[in-house]
């Protein structure tokens, strides 16, 4: 087989085509595309696996297709809530974020988290705080506005279910 | 959710996962992806792999750790576990599990498996041209 090889994937779901117009389909794809031959580029010139994943997802976070990074959905209020992790087959380091906000490529952090911590997994404003010390860059609310996305959320703010981010109508209850 | 497993030259395999998590969540739930294991792990002796969809069952069901135990502990190949997980175990009534994973081992190999209508995916392989695809 190969010697060496990337894949990436932007989600999974019932992706319904009416919900979006020719234009972001072609920029999921153009994403998709420019995602996996930056991956390709970094592998054939040598660039170790879990510094070709990390700028791949960073790749995938800084587009506003996807439920991630700058595309990320809204959250009950109205905000939005991070989580990442990346792990090294080599020597099984790992790195991990959840509940971050305002952070602008969250793999980042979470790969400062495997560098520098000694942790395997930080949380909310500990997480940031990690960050901030690490230089892990970060970006105010309006950053992760999408239109689209907030469309969405307000379909089911005053409602008690939530949504997948490739889901057509199949809120589910919380509990 | 977003994600990319790769194999590099020097025969290391790593995952990478990162999501916004589901639209109105609250009270600070947490889906797979950040949990080494369930939506993310690396192993250079199995695979690499990052899953997506429905955090909930994957992270019951411990998805990405399984796909590398059953690669070590029963001999399953990437593709023939990746199958077993996303099309026989996620089904089962108290899981239910919709999603998919990507994922590639130390030879090369790679799965792209999941049980919804579509994933958006890409990948390219050492002296082949790239693939990316939206739908099944």
């Amino acid at each position: 087989m190969s010697n060496f090889a990337i894949v990436v994937h932007g989600g999974a779901g019932t992706i319904t085509p009416d919900l979006y117009t020719a234009e972001i389909e072609k920029g999921i794809r153009d994403t998709l595309f420019e995602a996996v031959e930056a991956g390709y580029f970094l592998l054939r010139e040598g660039e170790v696996a879990v510094n070709v994943v990390s700028h791949v997802v960073m790749v995938l976070e800084n587009s506003p297709f996807f439920n991630a990074g700058k595309g990320s959905v809204f959250t009950n209020d109205g905000t939005h809530e991070m989580e990442a992790a990346i792990m090294n087959g080599a020597n099984l380091d790992a790195g991990a974020a959840c509940a971050v906000k305002n952070v602008r490529n969250p793999i980042v952090l979470a790969r400062k988290i495997l560098e520098k911590s000694g942790h395997v997994y930080l949380h909310g404003k500990g997480a940031e705080e990690f960050g901030r010390l690490y230089h892990v860059a970060f970006e105010p609310e309006e950053y992760f506005f999408d239109q689209f996305r907030y469309d969405e959320w307000r379909k089911i703010k005053a409602s008690n279910t939530y949504r997948l981010d490739h889901s057509k109508d199949n809120a589910k209850k919380f509990g | 959710t977003v994600g990319a497993v790769a194999l590099d030259i020097h025969g290391n395999v790593a995952a990478a996962t990162s999501t916004g998590g589901m639209t109105n969540k609250k009270h600070g739930r947490i889906g797979d992806s950040s949990i080494i294991g369930a939506g993310t792990y690396a192993n250079n002796a199995t695979c690499a792999v990052s899953c997506t969809g429905h955090g909930e069952p994957f992270l019951r069901a411990v998805s990405a750790y399984d796909i590398s135990c059953l690669m070590e502990y029963k001999g399953l190949s990437l593709e023939d576990a990746a199958n077993y997980l996303i099309h026989e175990k996620m089904k089962q009534d108290h899981l239910q599990g919709e999603g998919g994973l990507i994922a590639i081992d130390h030879q090369g190999n790679i799965a792209i498996t999941f049980n919804t209508v579509g994933m958006y995916r890409g990948y390219r392989r050492s002296g082949e041209k790239e693939h990316i695809a939206l739908y099944k």
